[in-house]
């Protein structure tokens, strides 16, 4: 039974399609079995994975609204292991067509039903806002991990996020649980990164990832070779750090 | 008549709360009538200049849905010249309650539409998001500058976004034009800013604007003091960079 663990945060810009990607391709090279799924609009989780959008004709979009089986959308991933459901633009549409749809929620619950057998890790990248498609993810989802920066406004919406959650977990997937809080872009050098992780630490003590992922400026380039950063550049400080939050999500699963 | 800007774009963290705040500040700076109004229900524009949001009873959300006058709500800002039309987490549930009103694309603008005597600009911070809240700002506005990181992810989303500013403009509001493209977070170290720069100076030469601005640890620290750059340090390379900006954003109207 597969994992399925939703990235969200509404605030913009905190490292959600960055984490989506390397945590799954390092995942896959631990030798676990990832699927990556897009569902962002947007489509940096695809694009950044070397997927062209041209040349895609079905996604994630005709799962959850026209109940396409989800296998025959699935492409190969960067890495060996890992595999990609993949978005485009039309998903910007289901956020309006499915608000009057039955069952609206549940929609990609119900597509990645009969996957779980075929996975160990299924992770969502999802869009900056808490509207239907993160709804549909937490919905889905058996633990969401929340990226937020180093930076001054990383606190302010978390409150809210947590309250999204509770209501999900309420309503529609009494399973749901917060696997982690990620610290992201950690600058050593500015003292704004170290009072934000002592802020964080202290408010979340239990949540709040050992991990760490630092500013650097590798991360920011590997998807413009569509490549995960463990190819793009191994000995990076990214990638060590992608490893290290890796290994610190598989172990956490073991221990139950 | 104001000149009203809206500041867009659905990739999330690219600096529109920075922009929209010191813009605004910058302009009251060289003695203009401002007024800022934060349209994203994260409420970052009206934190990061010091409002406590569990200090507001009524906040935009007022004006678009429950039709308040504008003037009842709108408080001073951090700096001589400066006001703020704030925004609450209450925002959050005008996007599914505008959804069924009628002329659910322009209760912004008319809620504004008694004020633009009153002020020179209008500076409207919007939601990572091409939802109602950002088609209600591009239906009040004048103009829309852009801001784009200056990262691979950048250039992905524009089309999309330039798509959407012909539809408001073809349906609701004919006299909305780009008012430029702003690259942000500019960092001279590394390669990929000199590549997305010279990228978008190709595909977009009349567009983007002449002012870049730099990365710069303070600028993402001057909201933990609920301060504007200008106040916060003036002579950074933050502050220098928002002020010709503003600068150059007076002219462009000037010239007309
Ligand atoms: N640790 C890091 N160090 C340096 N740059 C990073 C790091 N993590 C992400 N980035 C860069 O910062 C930008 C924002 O990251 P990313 O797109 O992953 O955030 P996001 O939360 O998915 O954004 P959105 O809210 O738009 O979905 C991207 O250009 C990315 O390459
Ligand atoms: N030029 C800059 N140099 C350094 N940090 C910056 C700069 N501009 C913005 N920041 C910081 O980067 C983060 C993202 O910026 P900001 O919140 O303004 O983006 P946004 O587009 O409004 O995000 P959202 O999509 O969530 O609304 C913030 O923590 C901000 O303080
Ligand atoms: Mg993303
Ligand atoms: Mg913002």
């Amino acid at each position: 039974m597969a994992r399925i663990i939703a990235i969200t945060n509404q605030k913009g810009g905190v490292g959600k399609t960055t984490t989506a990607i390397n945590l799954s391709a390092c995942m896959a090279t631990l030798g676990r079995k990832v699927l990556m799924v897009d569902m962002d609009p947007q489509g940096n989780a695809t694009s950044g994975v070397g997927i062209e959008r041209a040349d895609i004709s079905e996604c994630v979009y005709d799962v959850i609204i026209g109940g396409f089986d989800p296998r025959r959308v699935i492409r190969p991933g960067p890495i060996e292991g890992m595999e990609v459901l993949p978005s485009t633009l039309d998903l910007a549409a289901a956020e309006i067509e499915l608000a009057s749809e039955i069952s609206r929620e549940t929609r990609l619950r119900a597509g990645l039903e009969p996957l779980r057998e075929d996975y160990e890790y299924i992770v969502i990248d999802c869009p900056p806002a808490l509207g239907l498609l993160t709804i549909n993810s937490l919905a889905a989802a058996s633990e969401t991990l929340i990226p937020i920066q180093s930076e001054y406004y990383a606190l302010e919406g978390l409150v809210y996020l947590f309250g999204t959650v509770q209501r999900v977990k309420r309503h529609v997937n009494s399973g749901l649980k917060i696997s982690g809080v990620l610290l992201t872009m950690f600058d050593v050098r500015t003292n704004l990164s170290k009072d934000v992780e002592k802020e964080v630490r202290r408010e979340y003590p239990r949540l709040t990832m050992r991990t760490v992922i630092p500013r650097a400026v590798r991360l920011s380039e590997a998807p413009a070779y569509g490549k995960p950063i463990i190819l793009y550049e191994p000995s990076s400080k990214g990638a060590l750090a992608y490893m290290e939050l890796a290994k610190e999500v598989v172990q956490s699963g073991e221990e139950g």
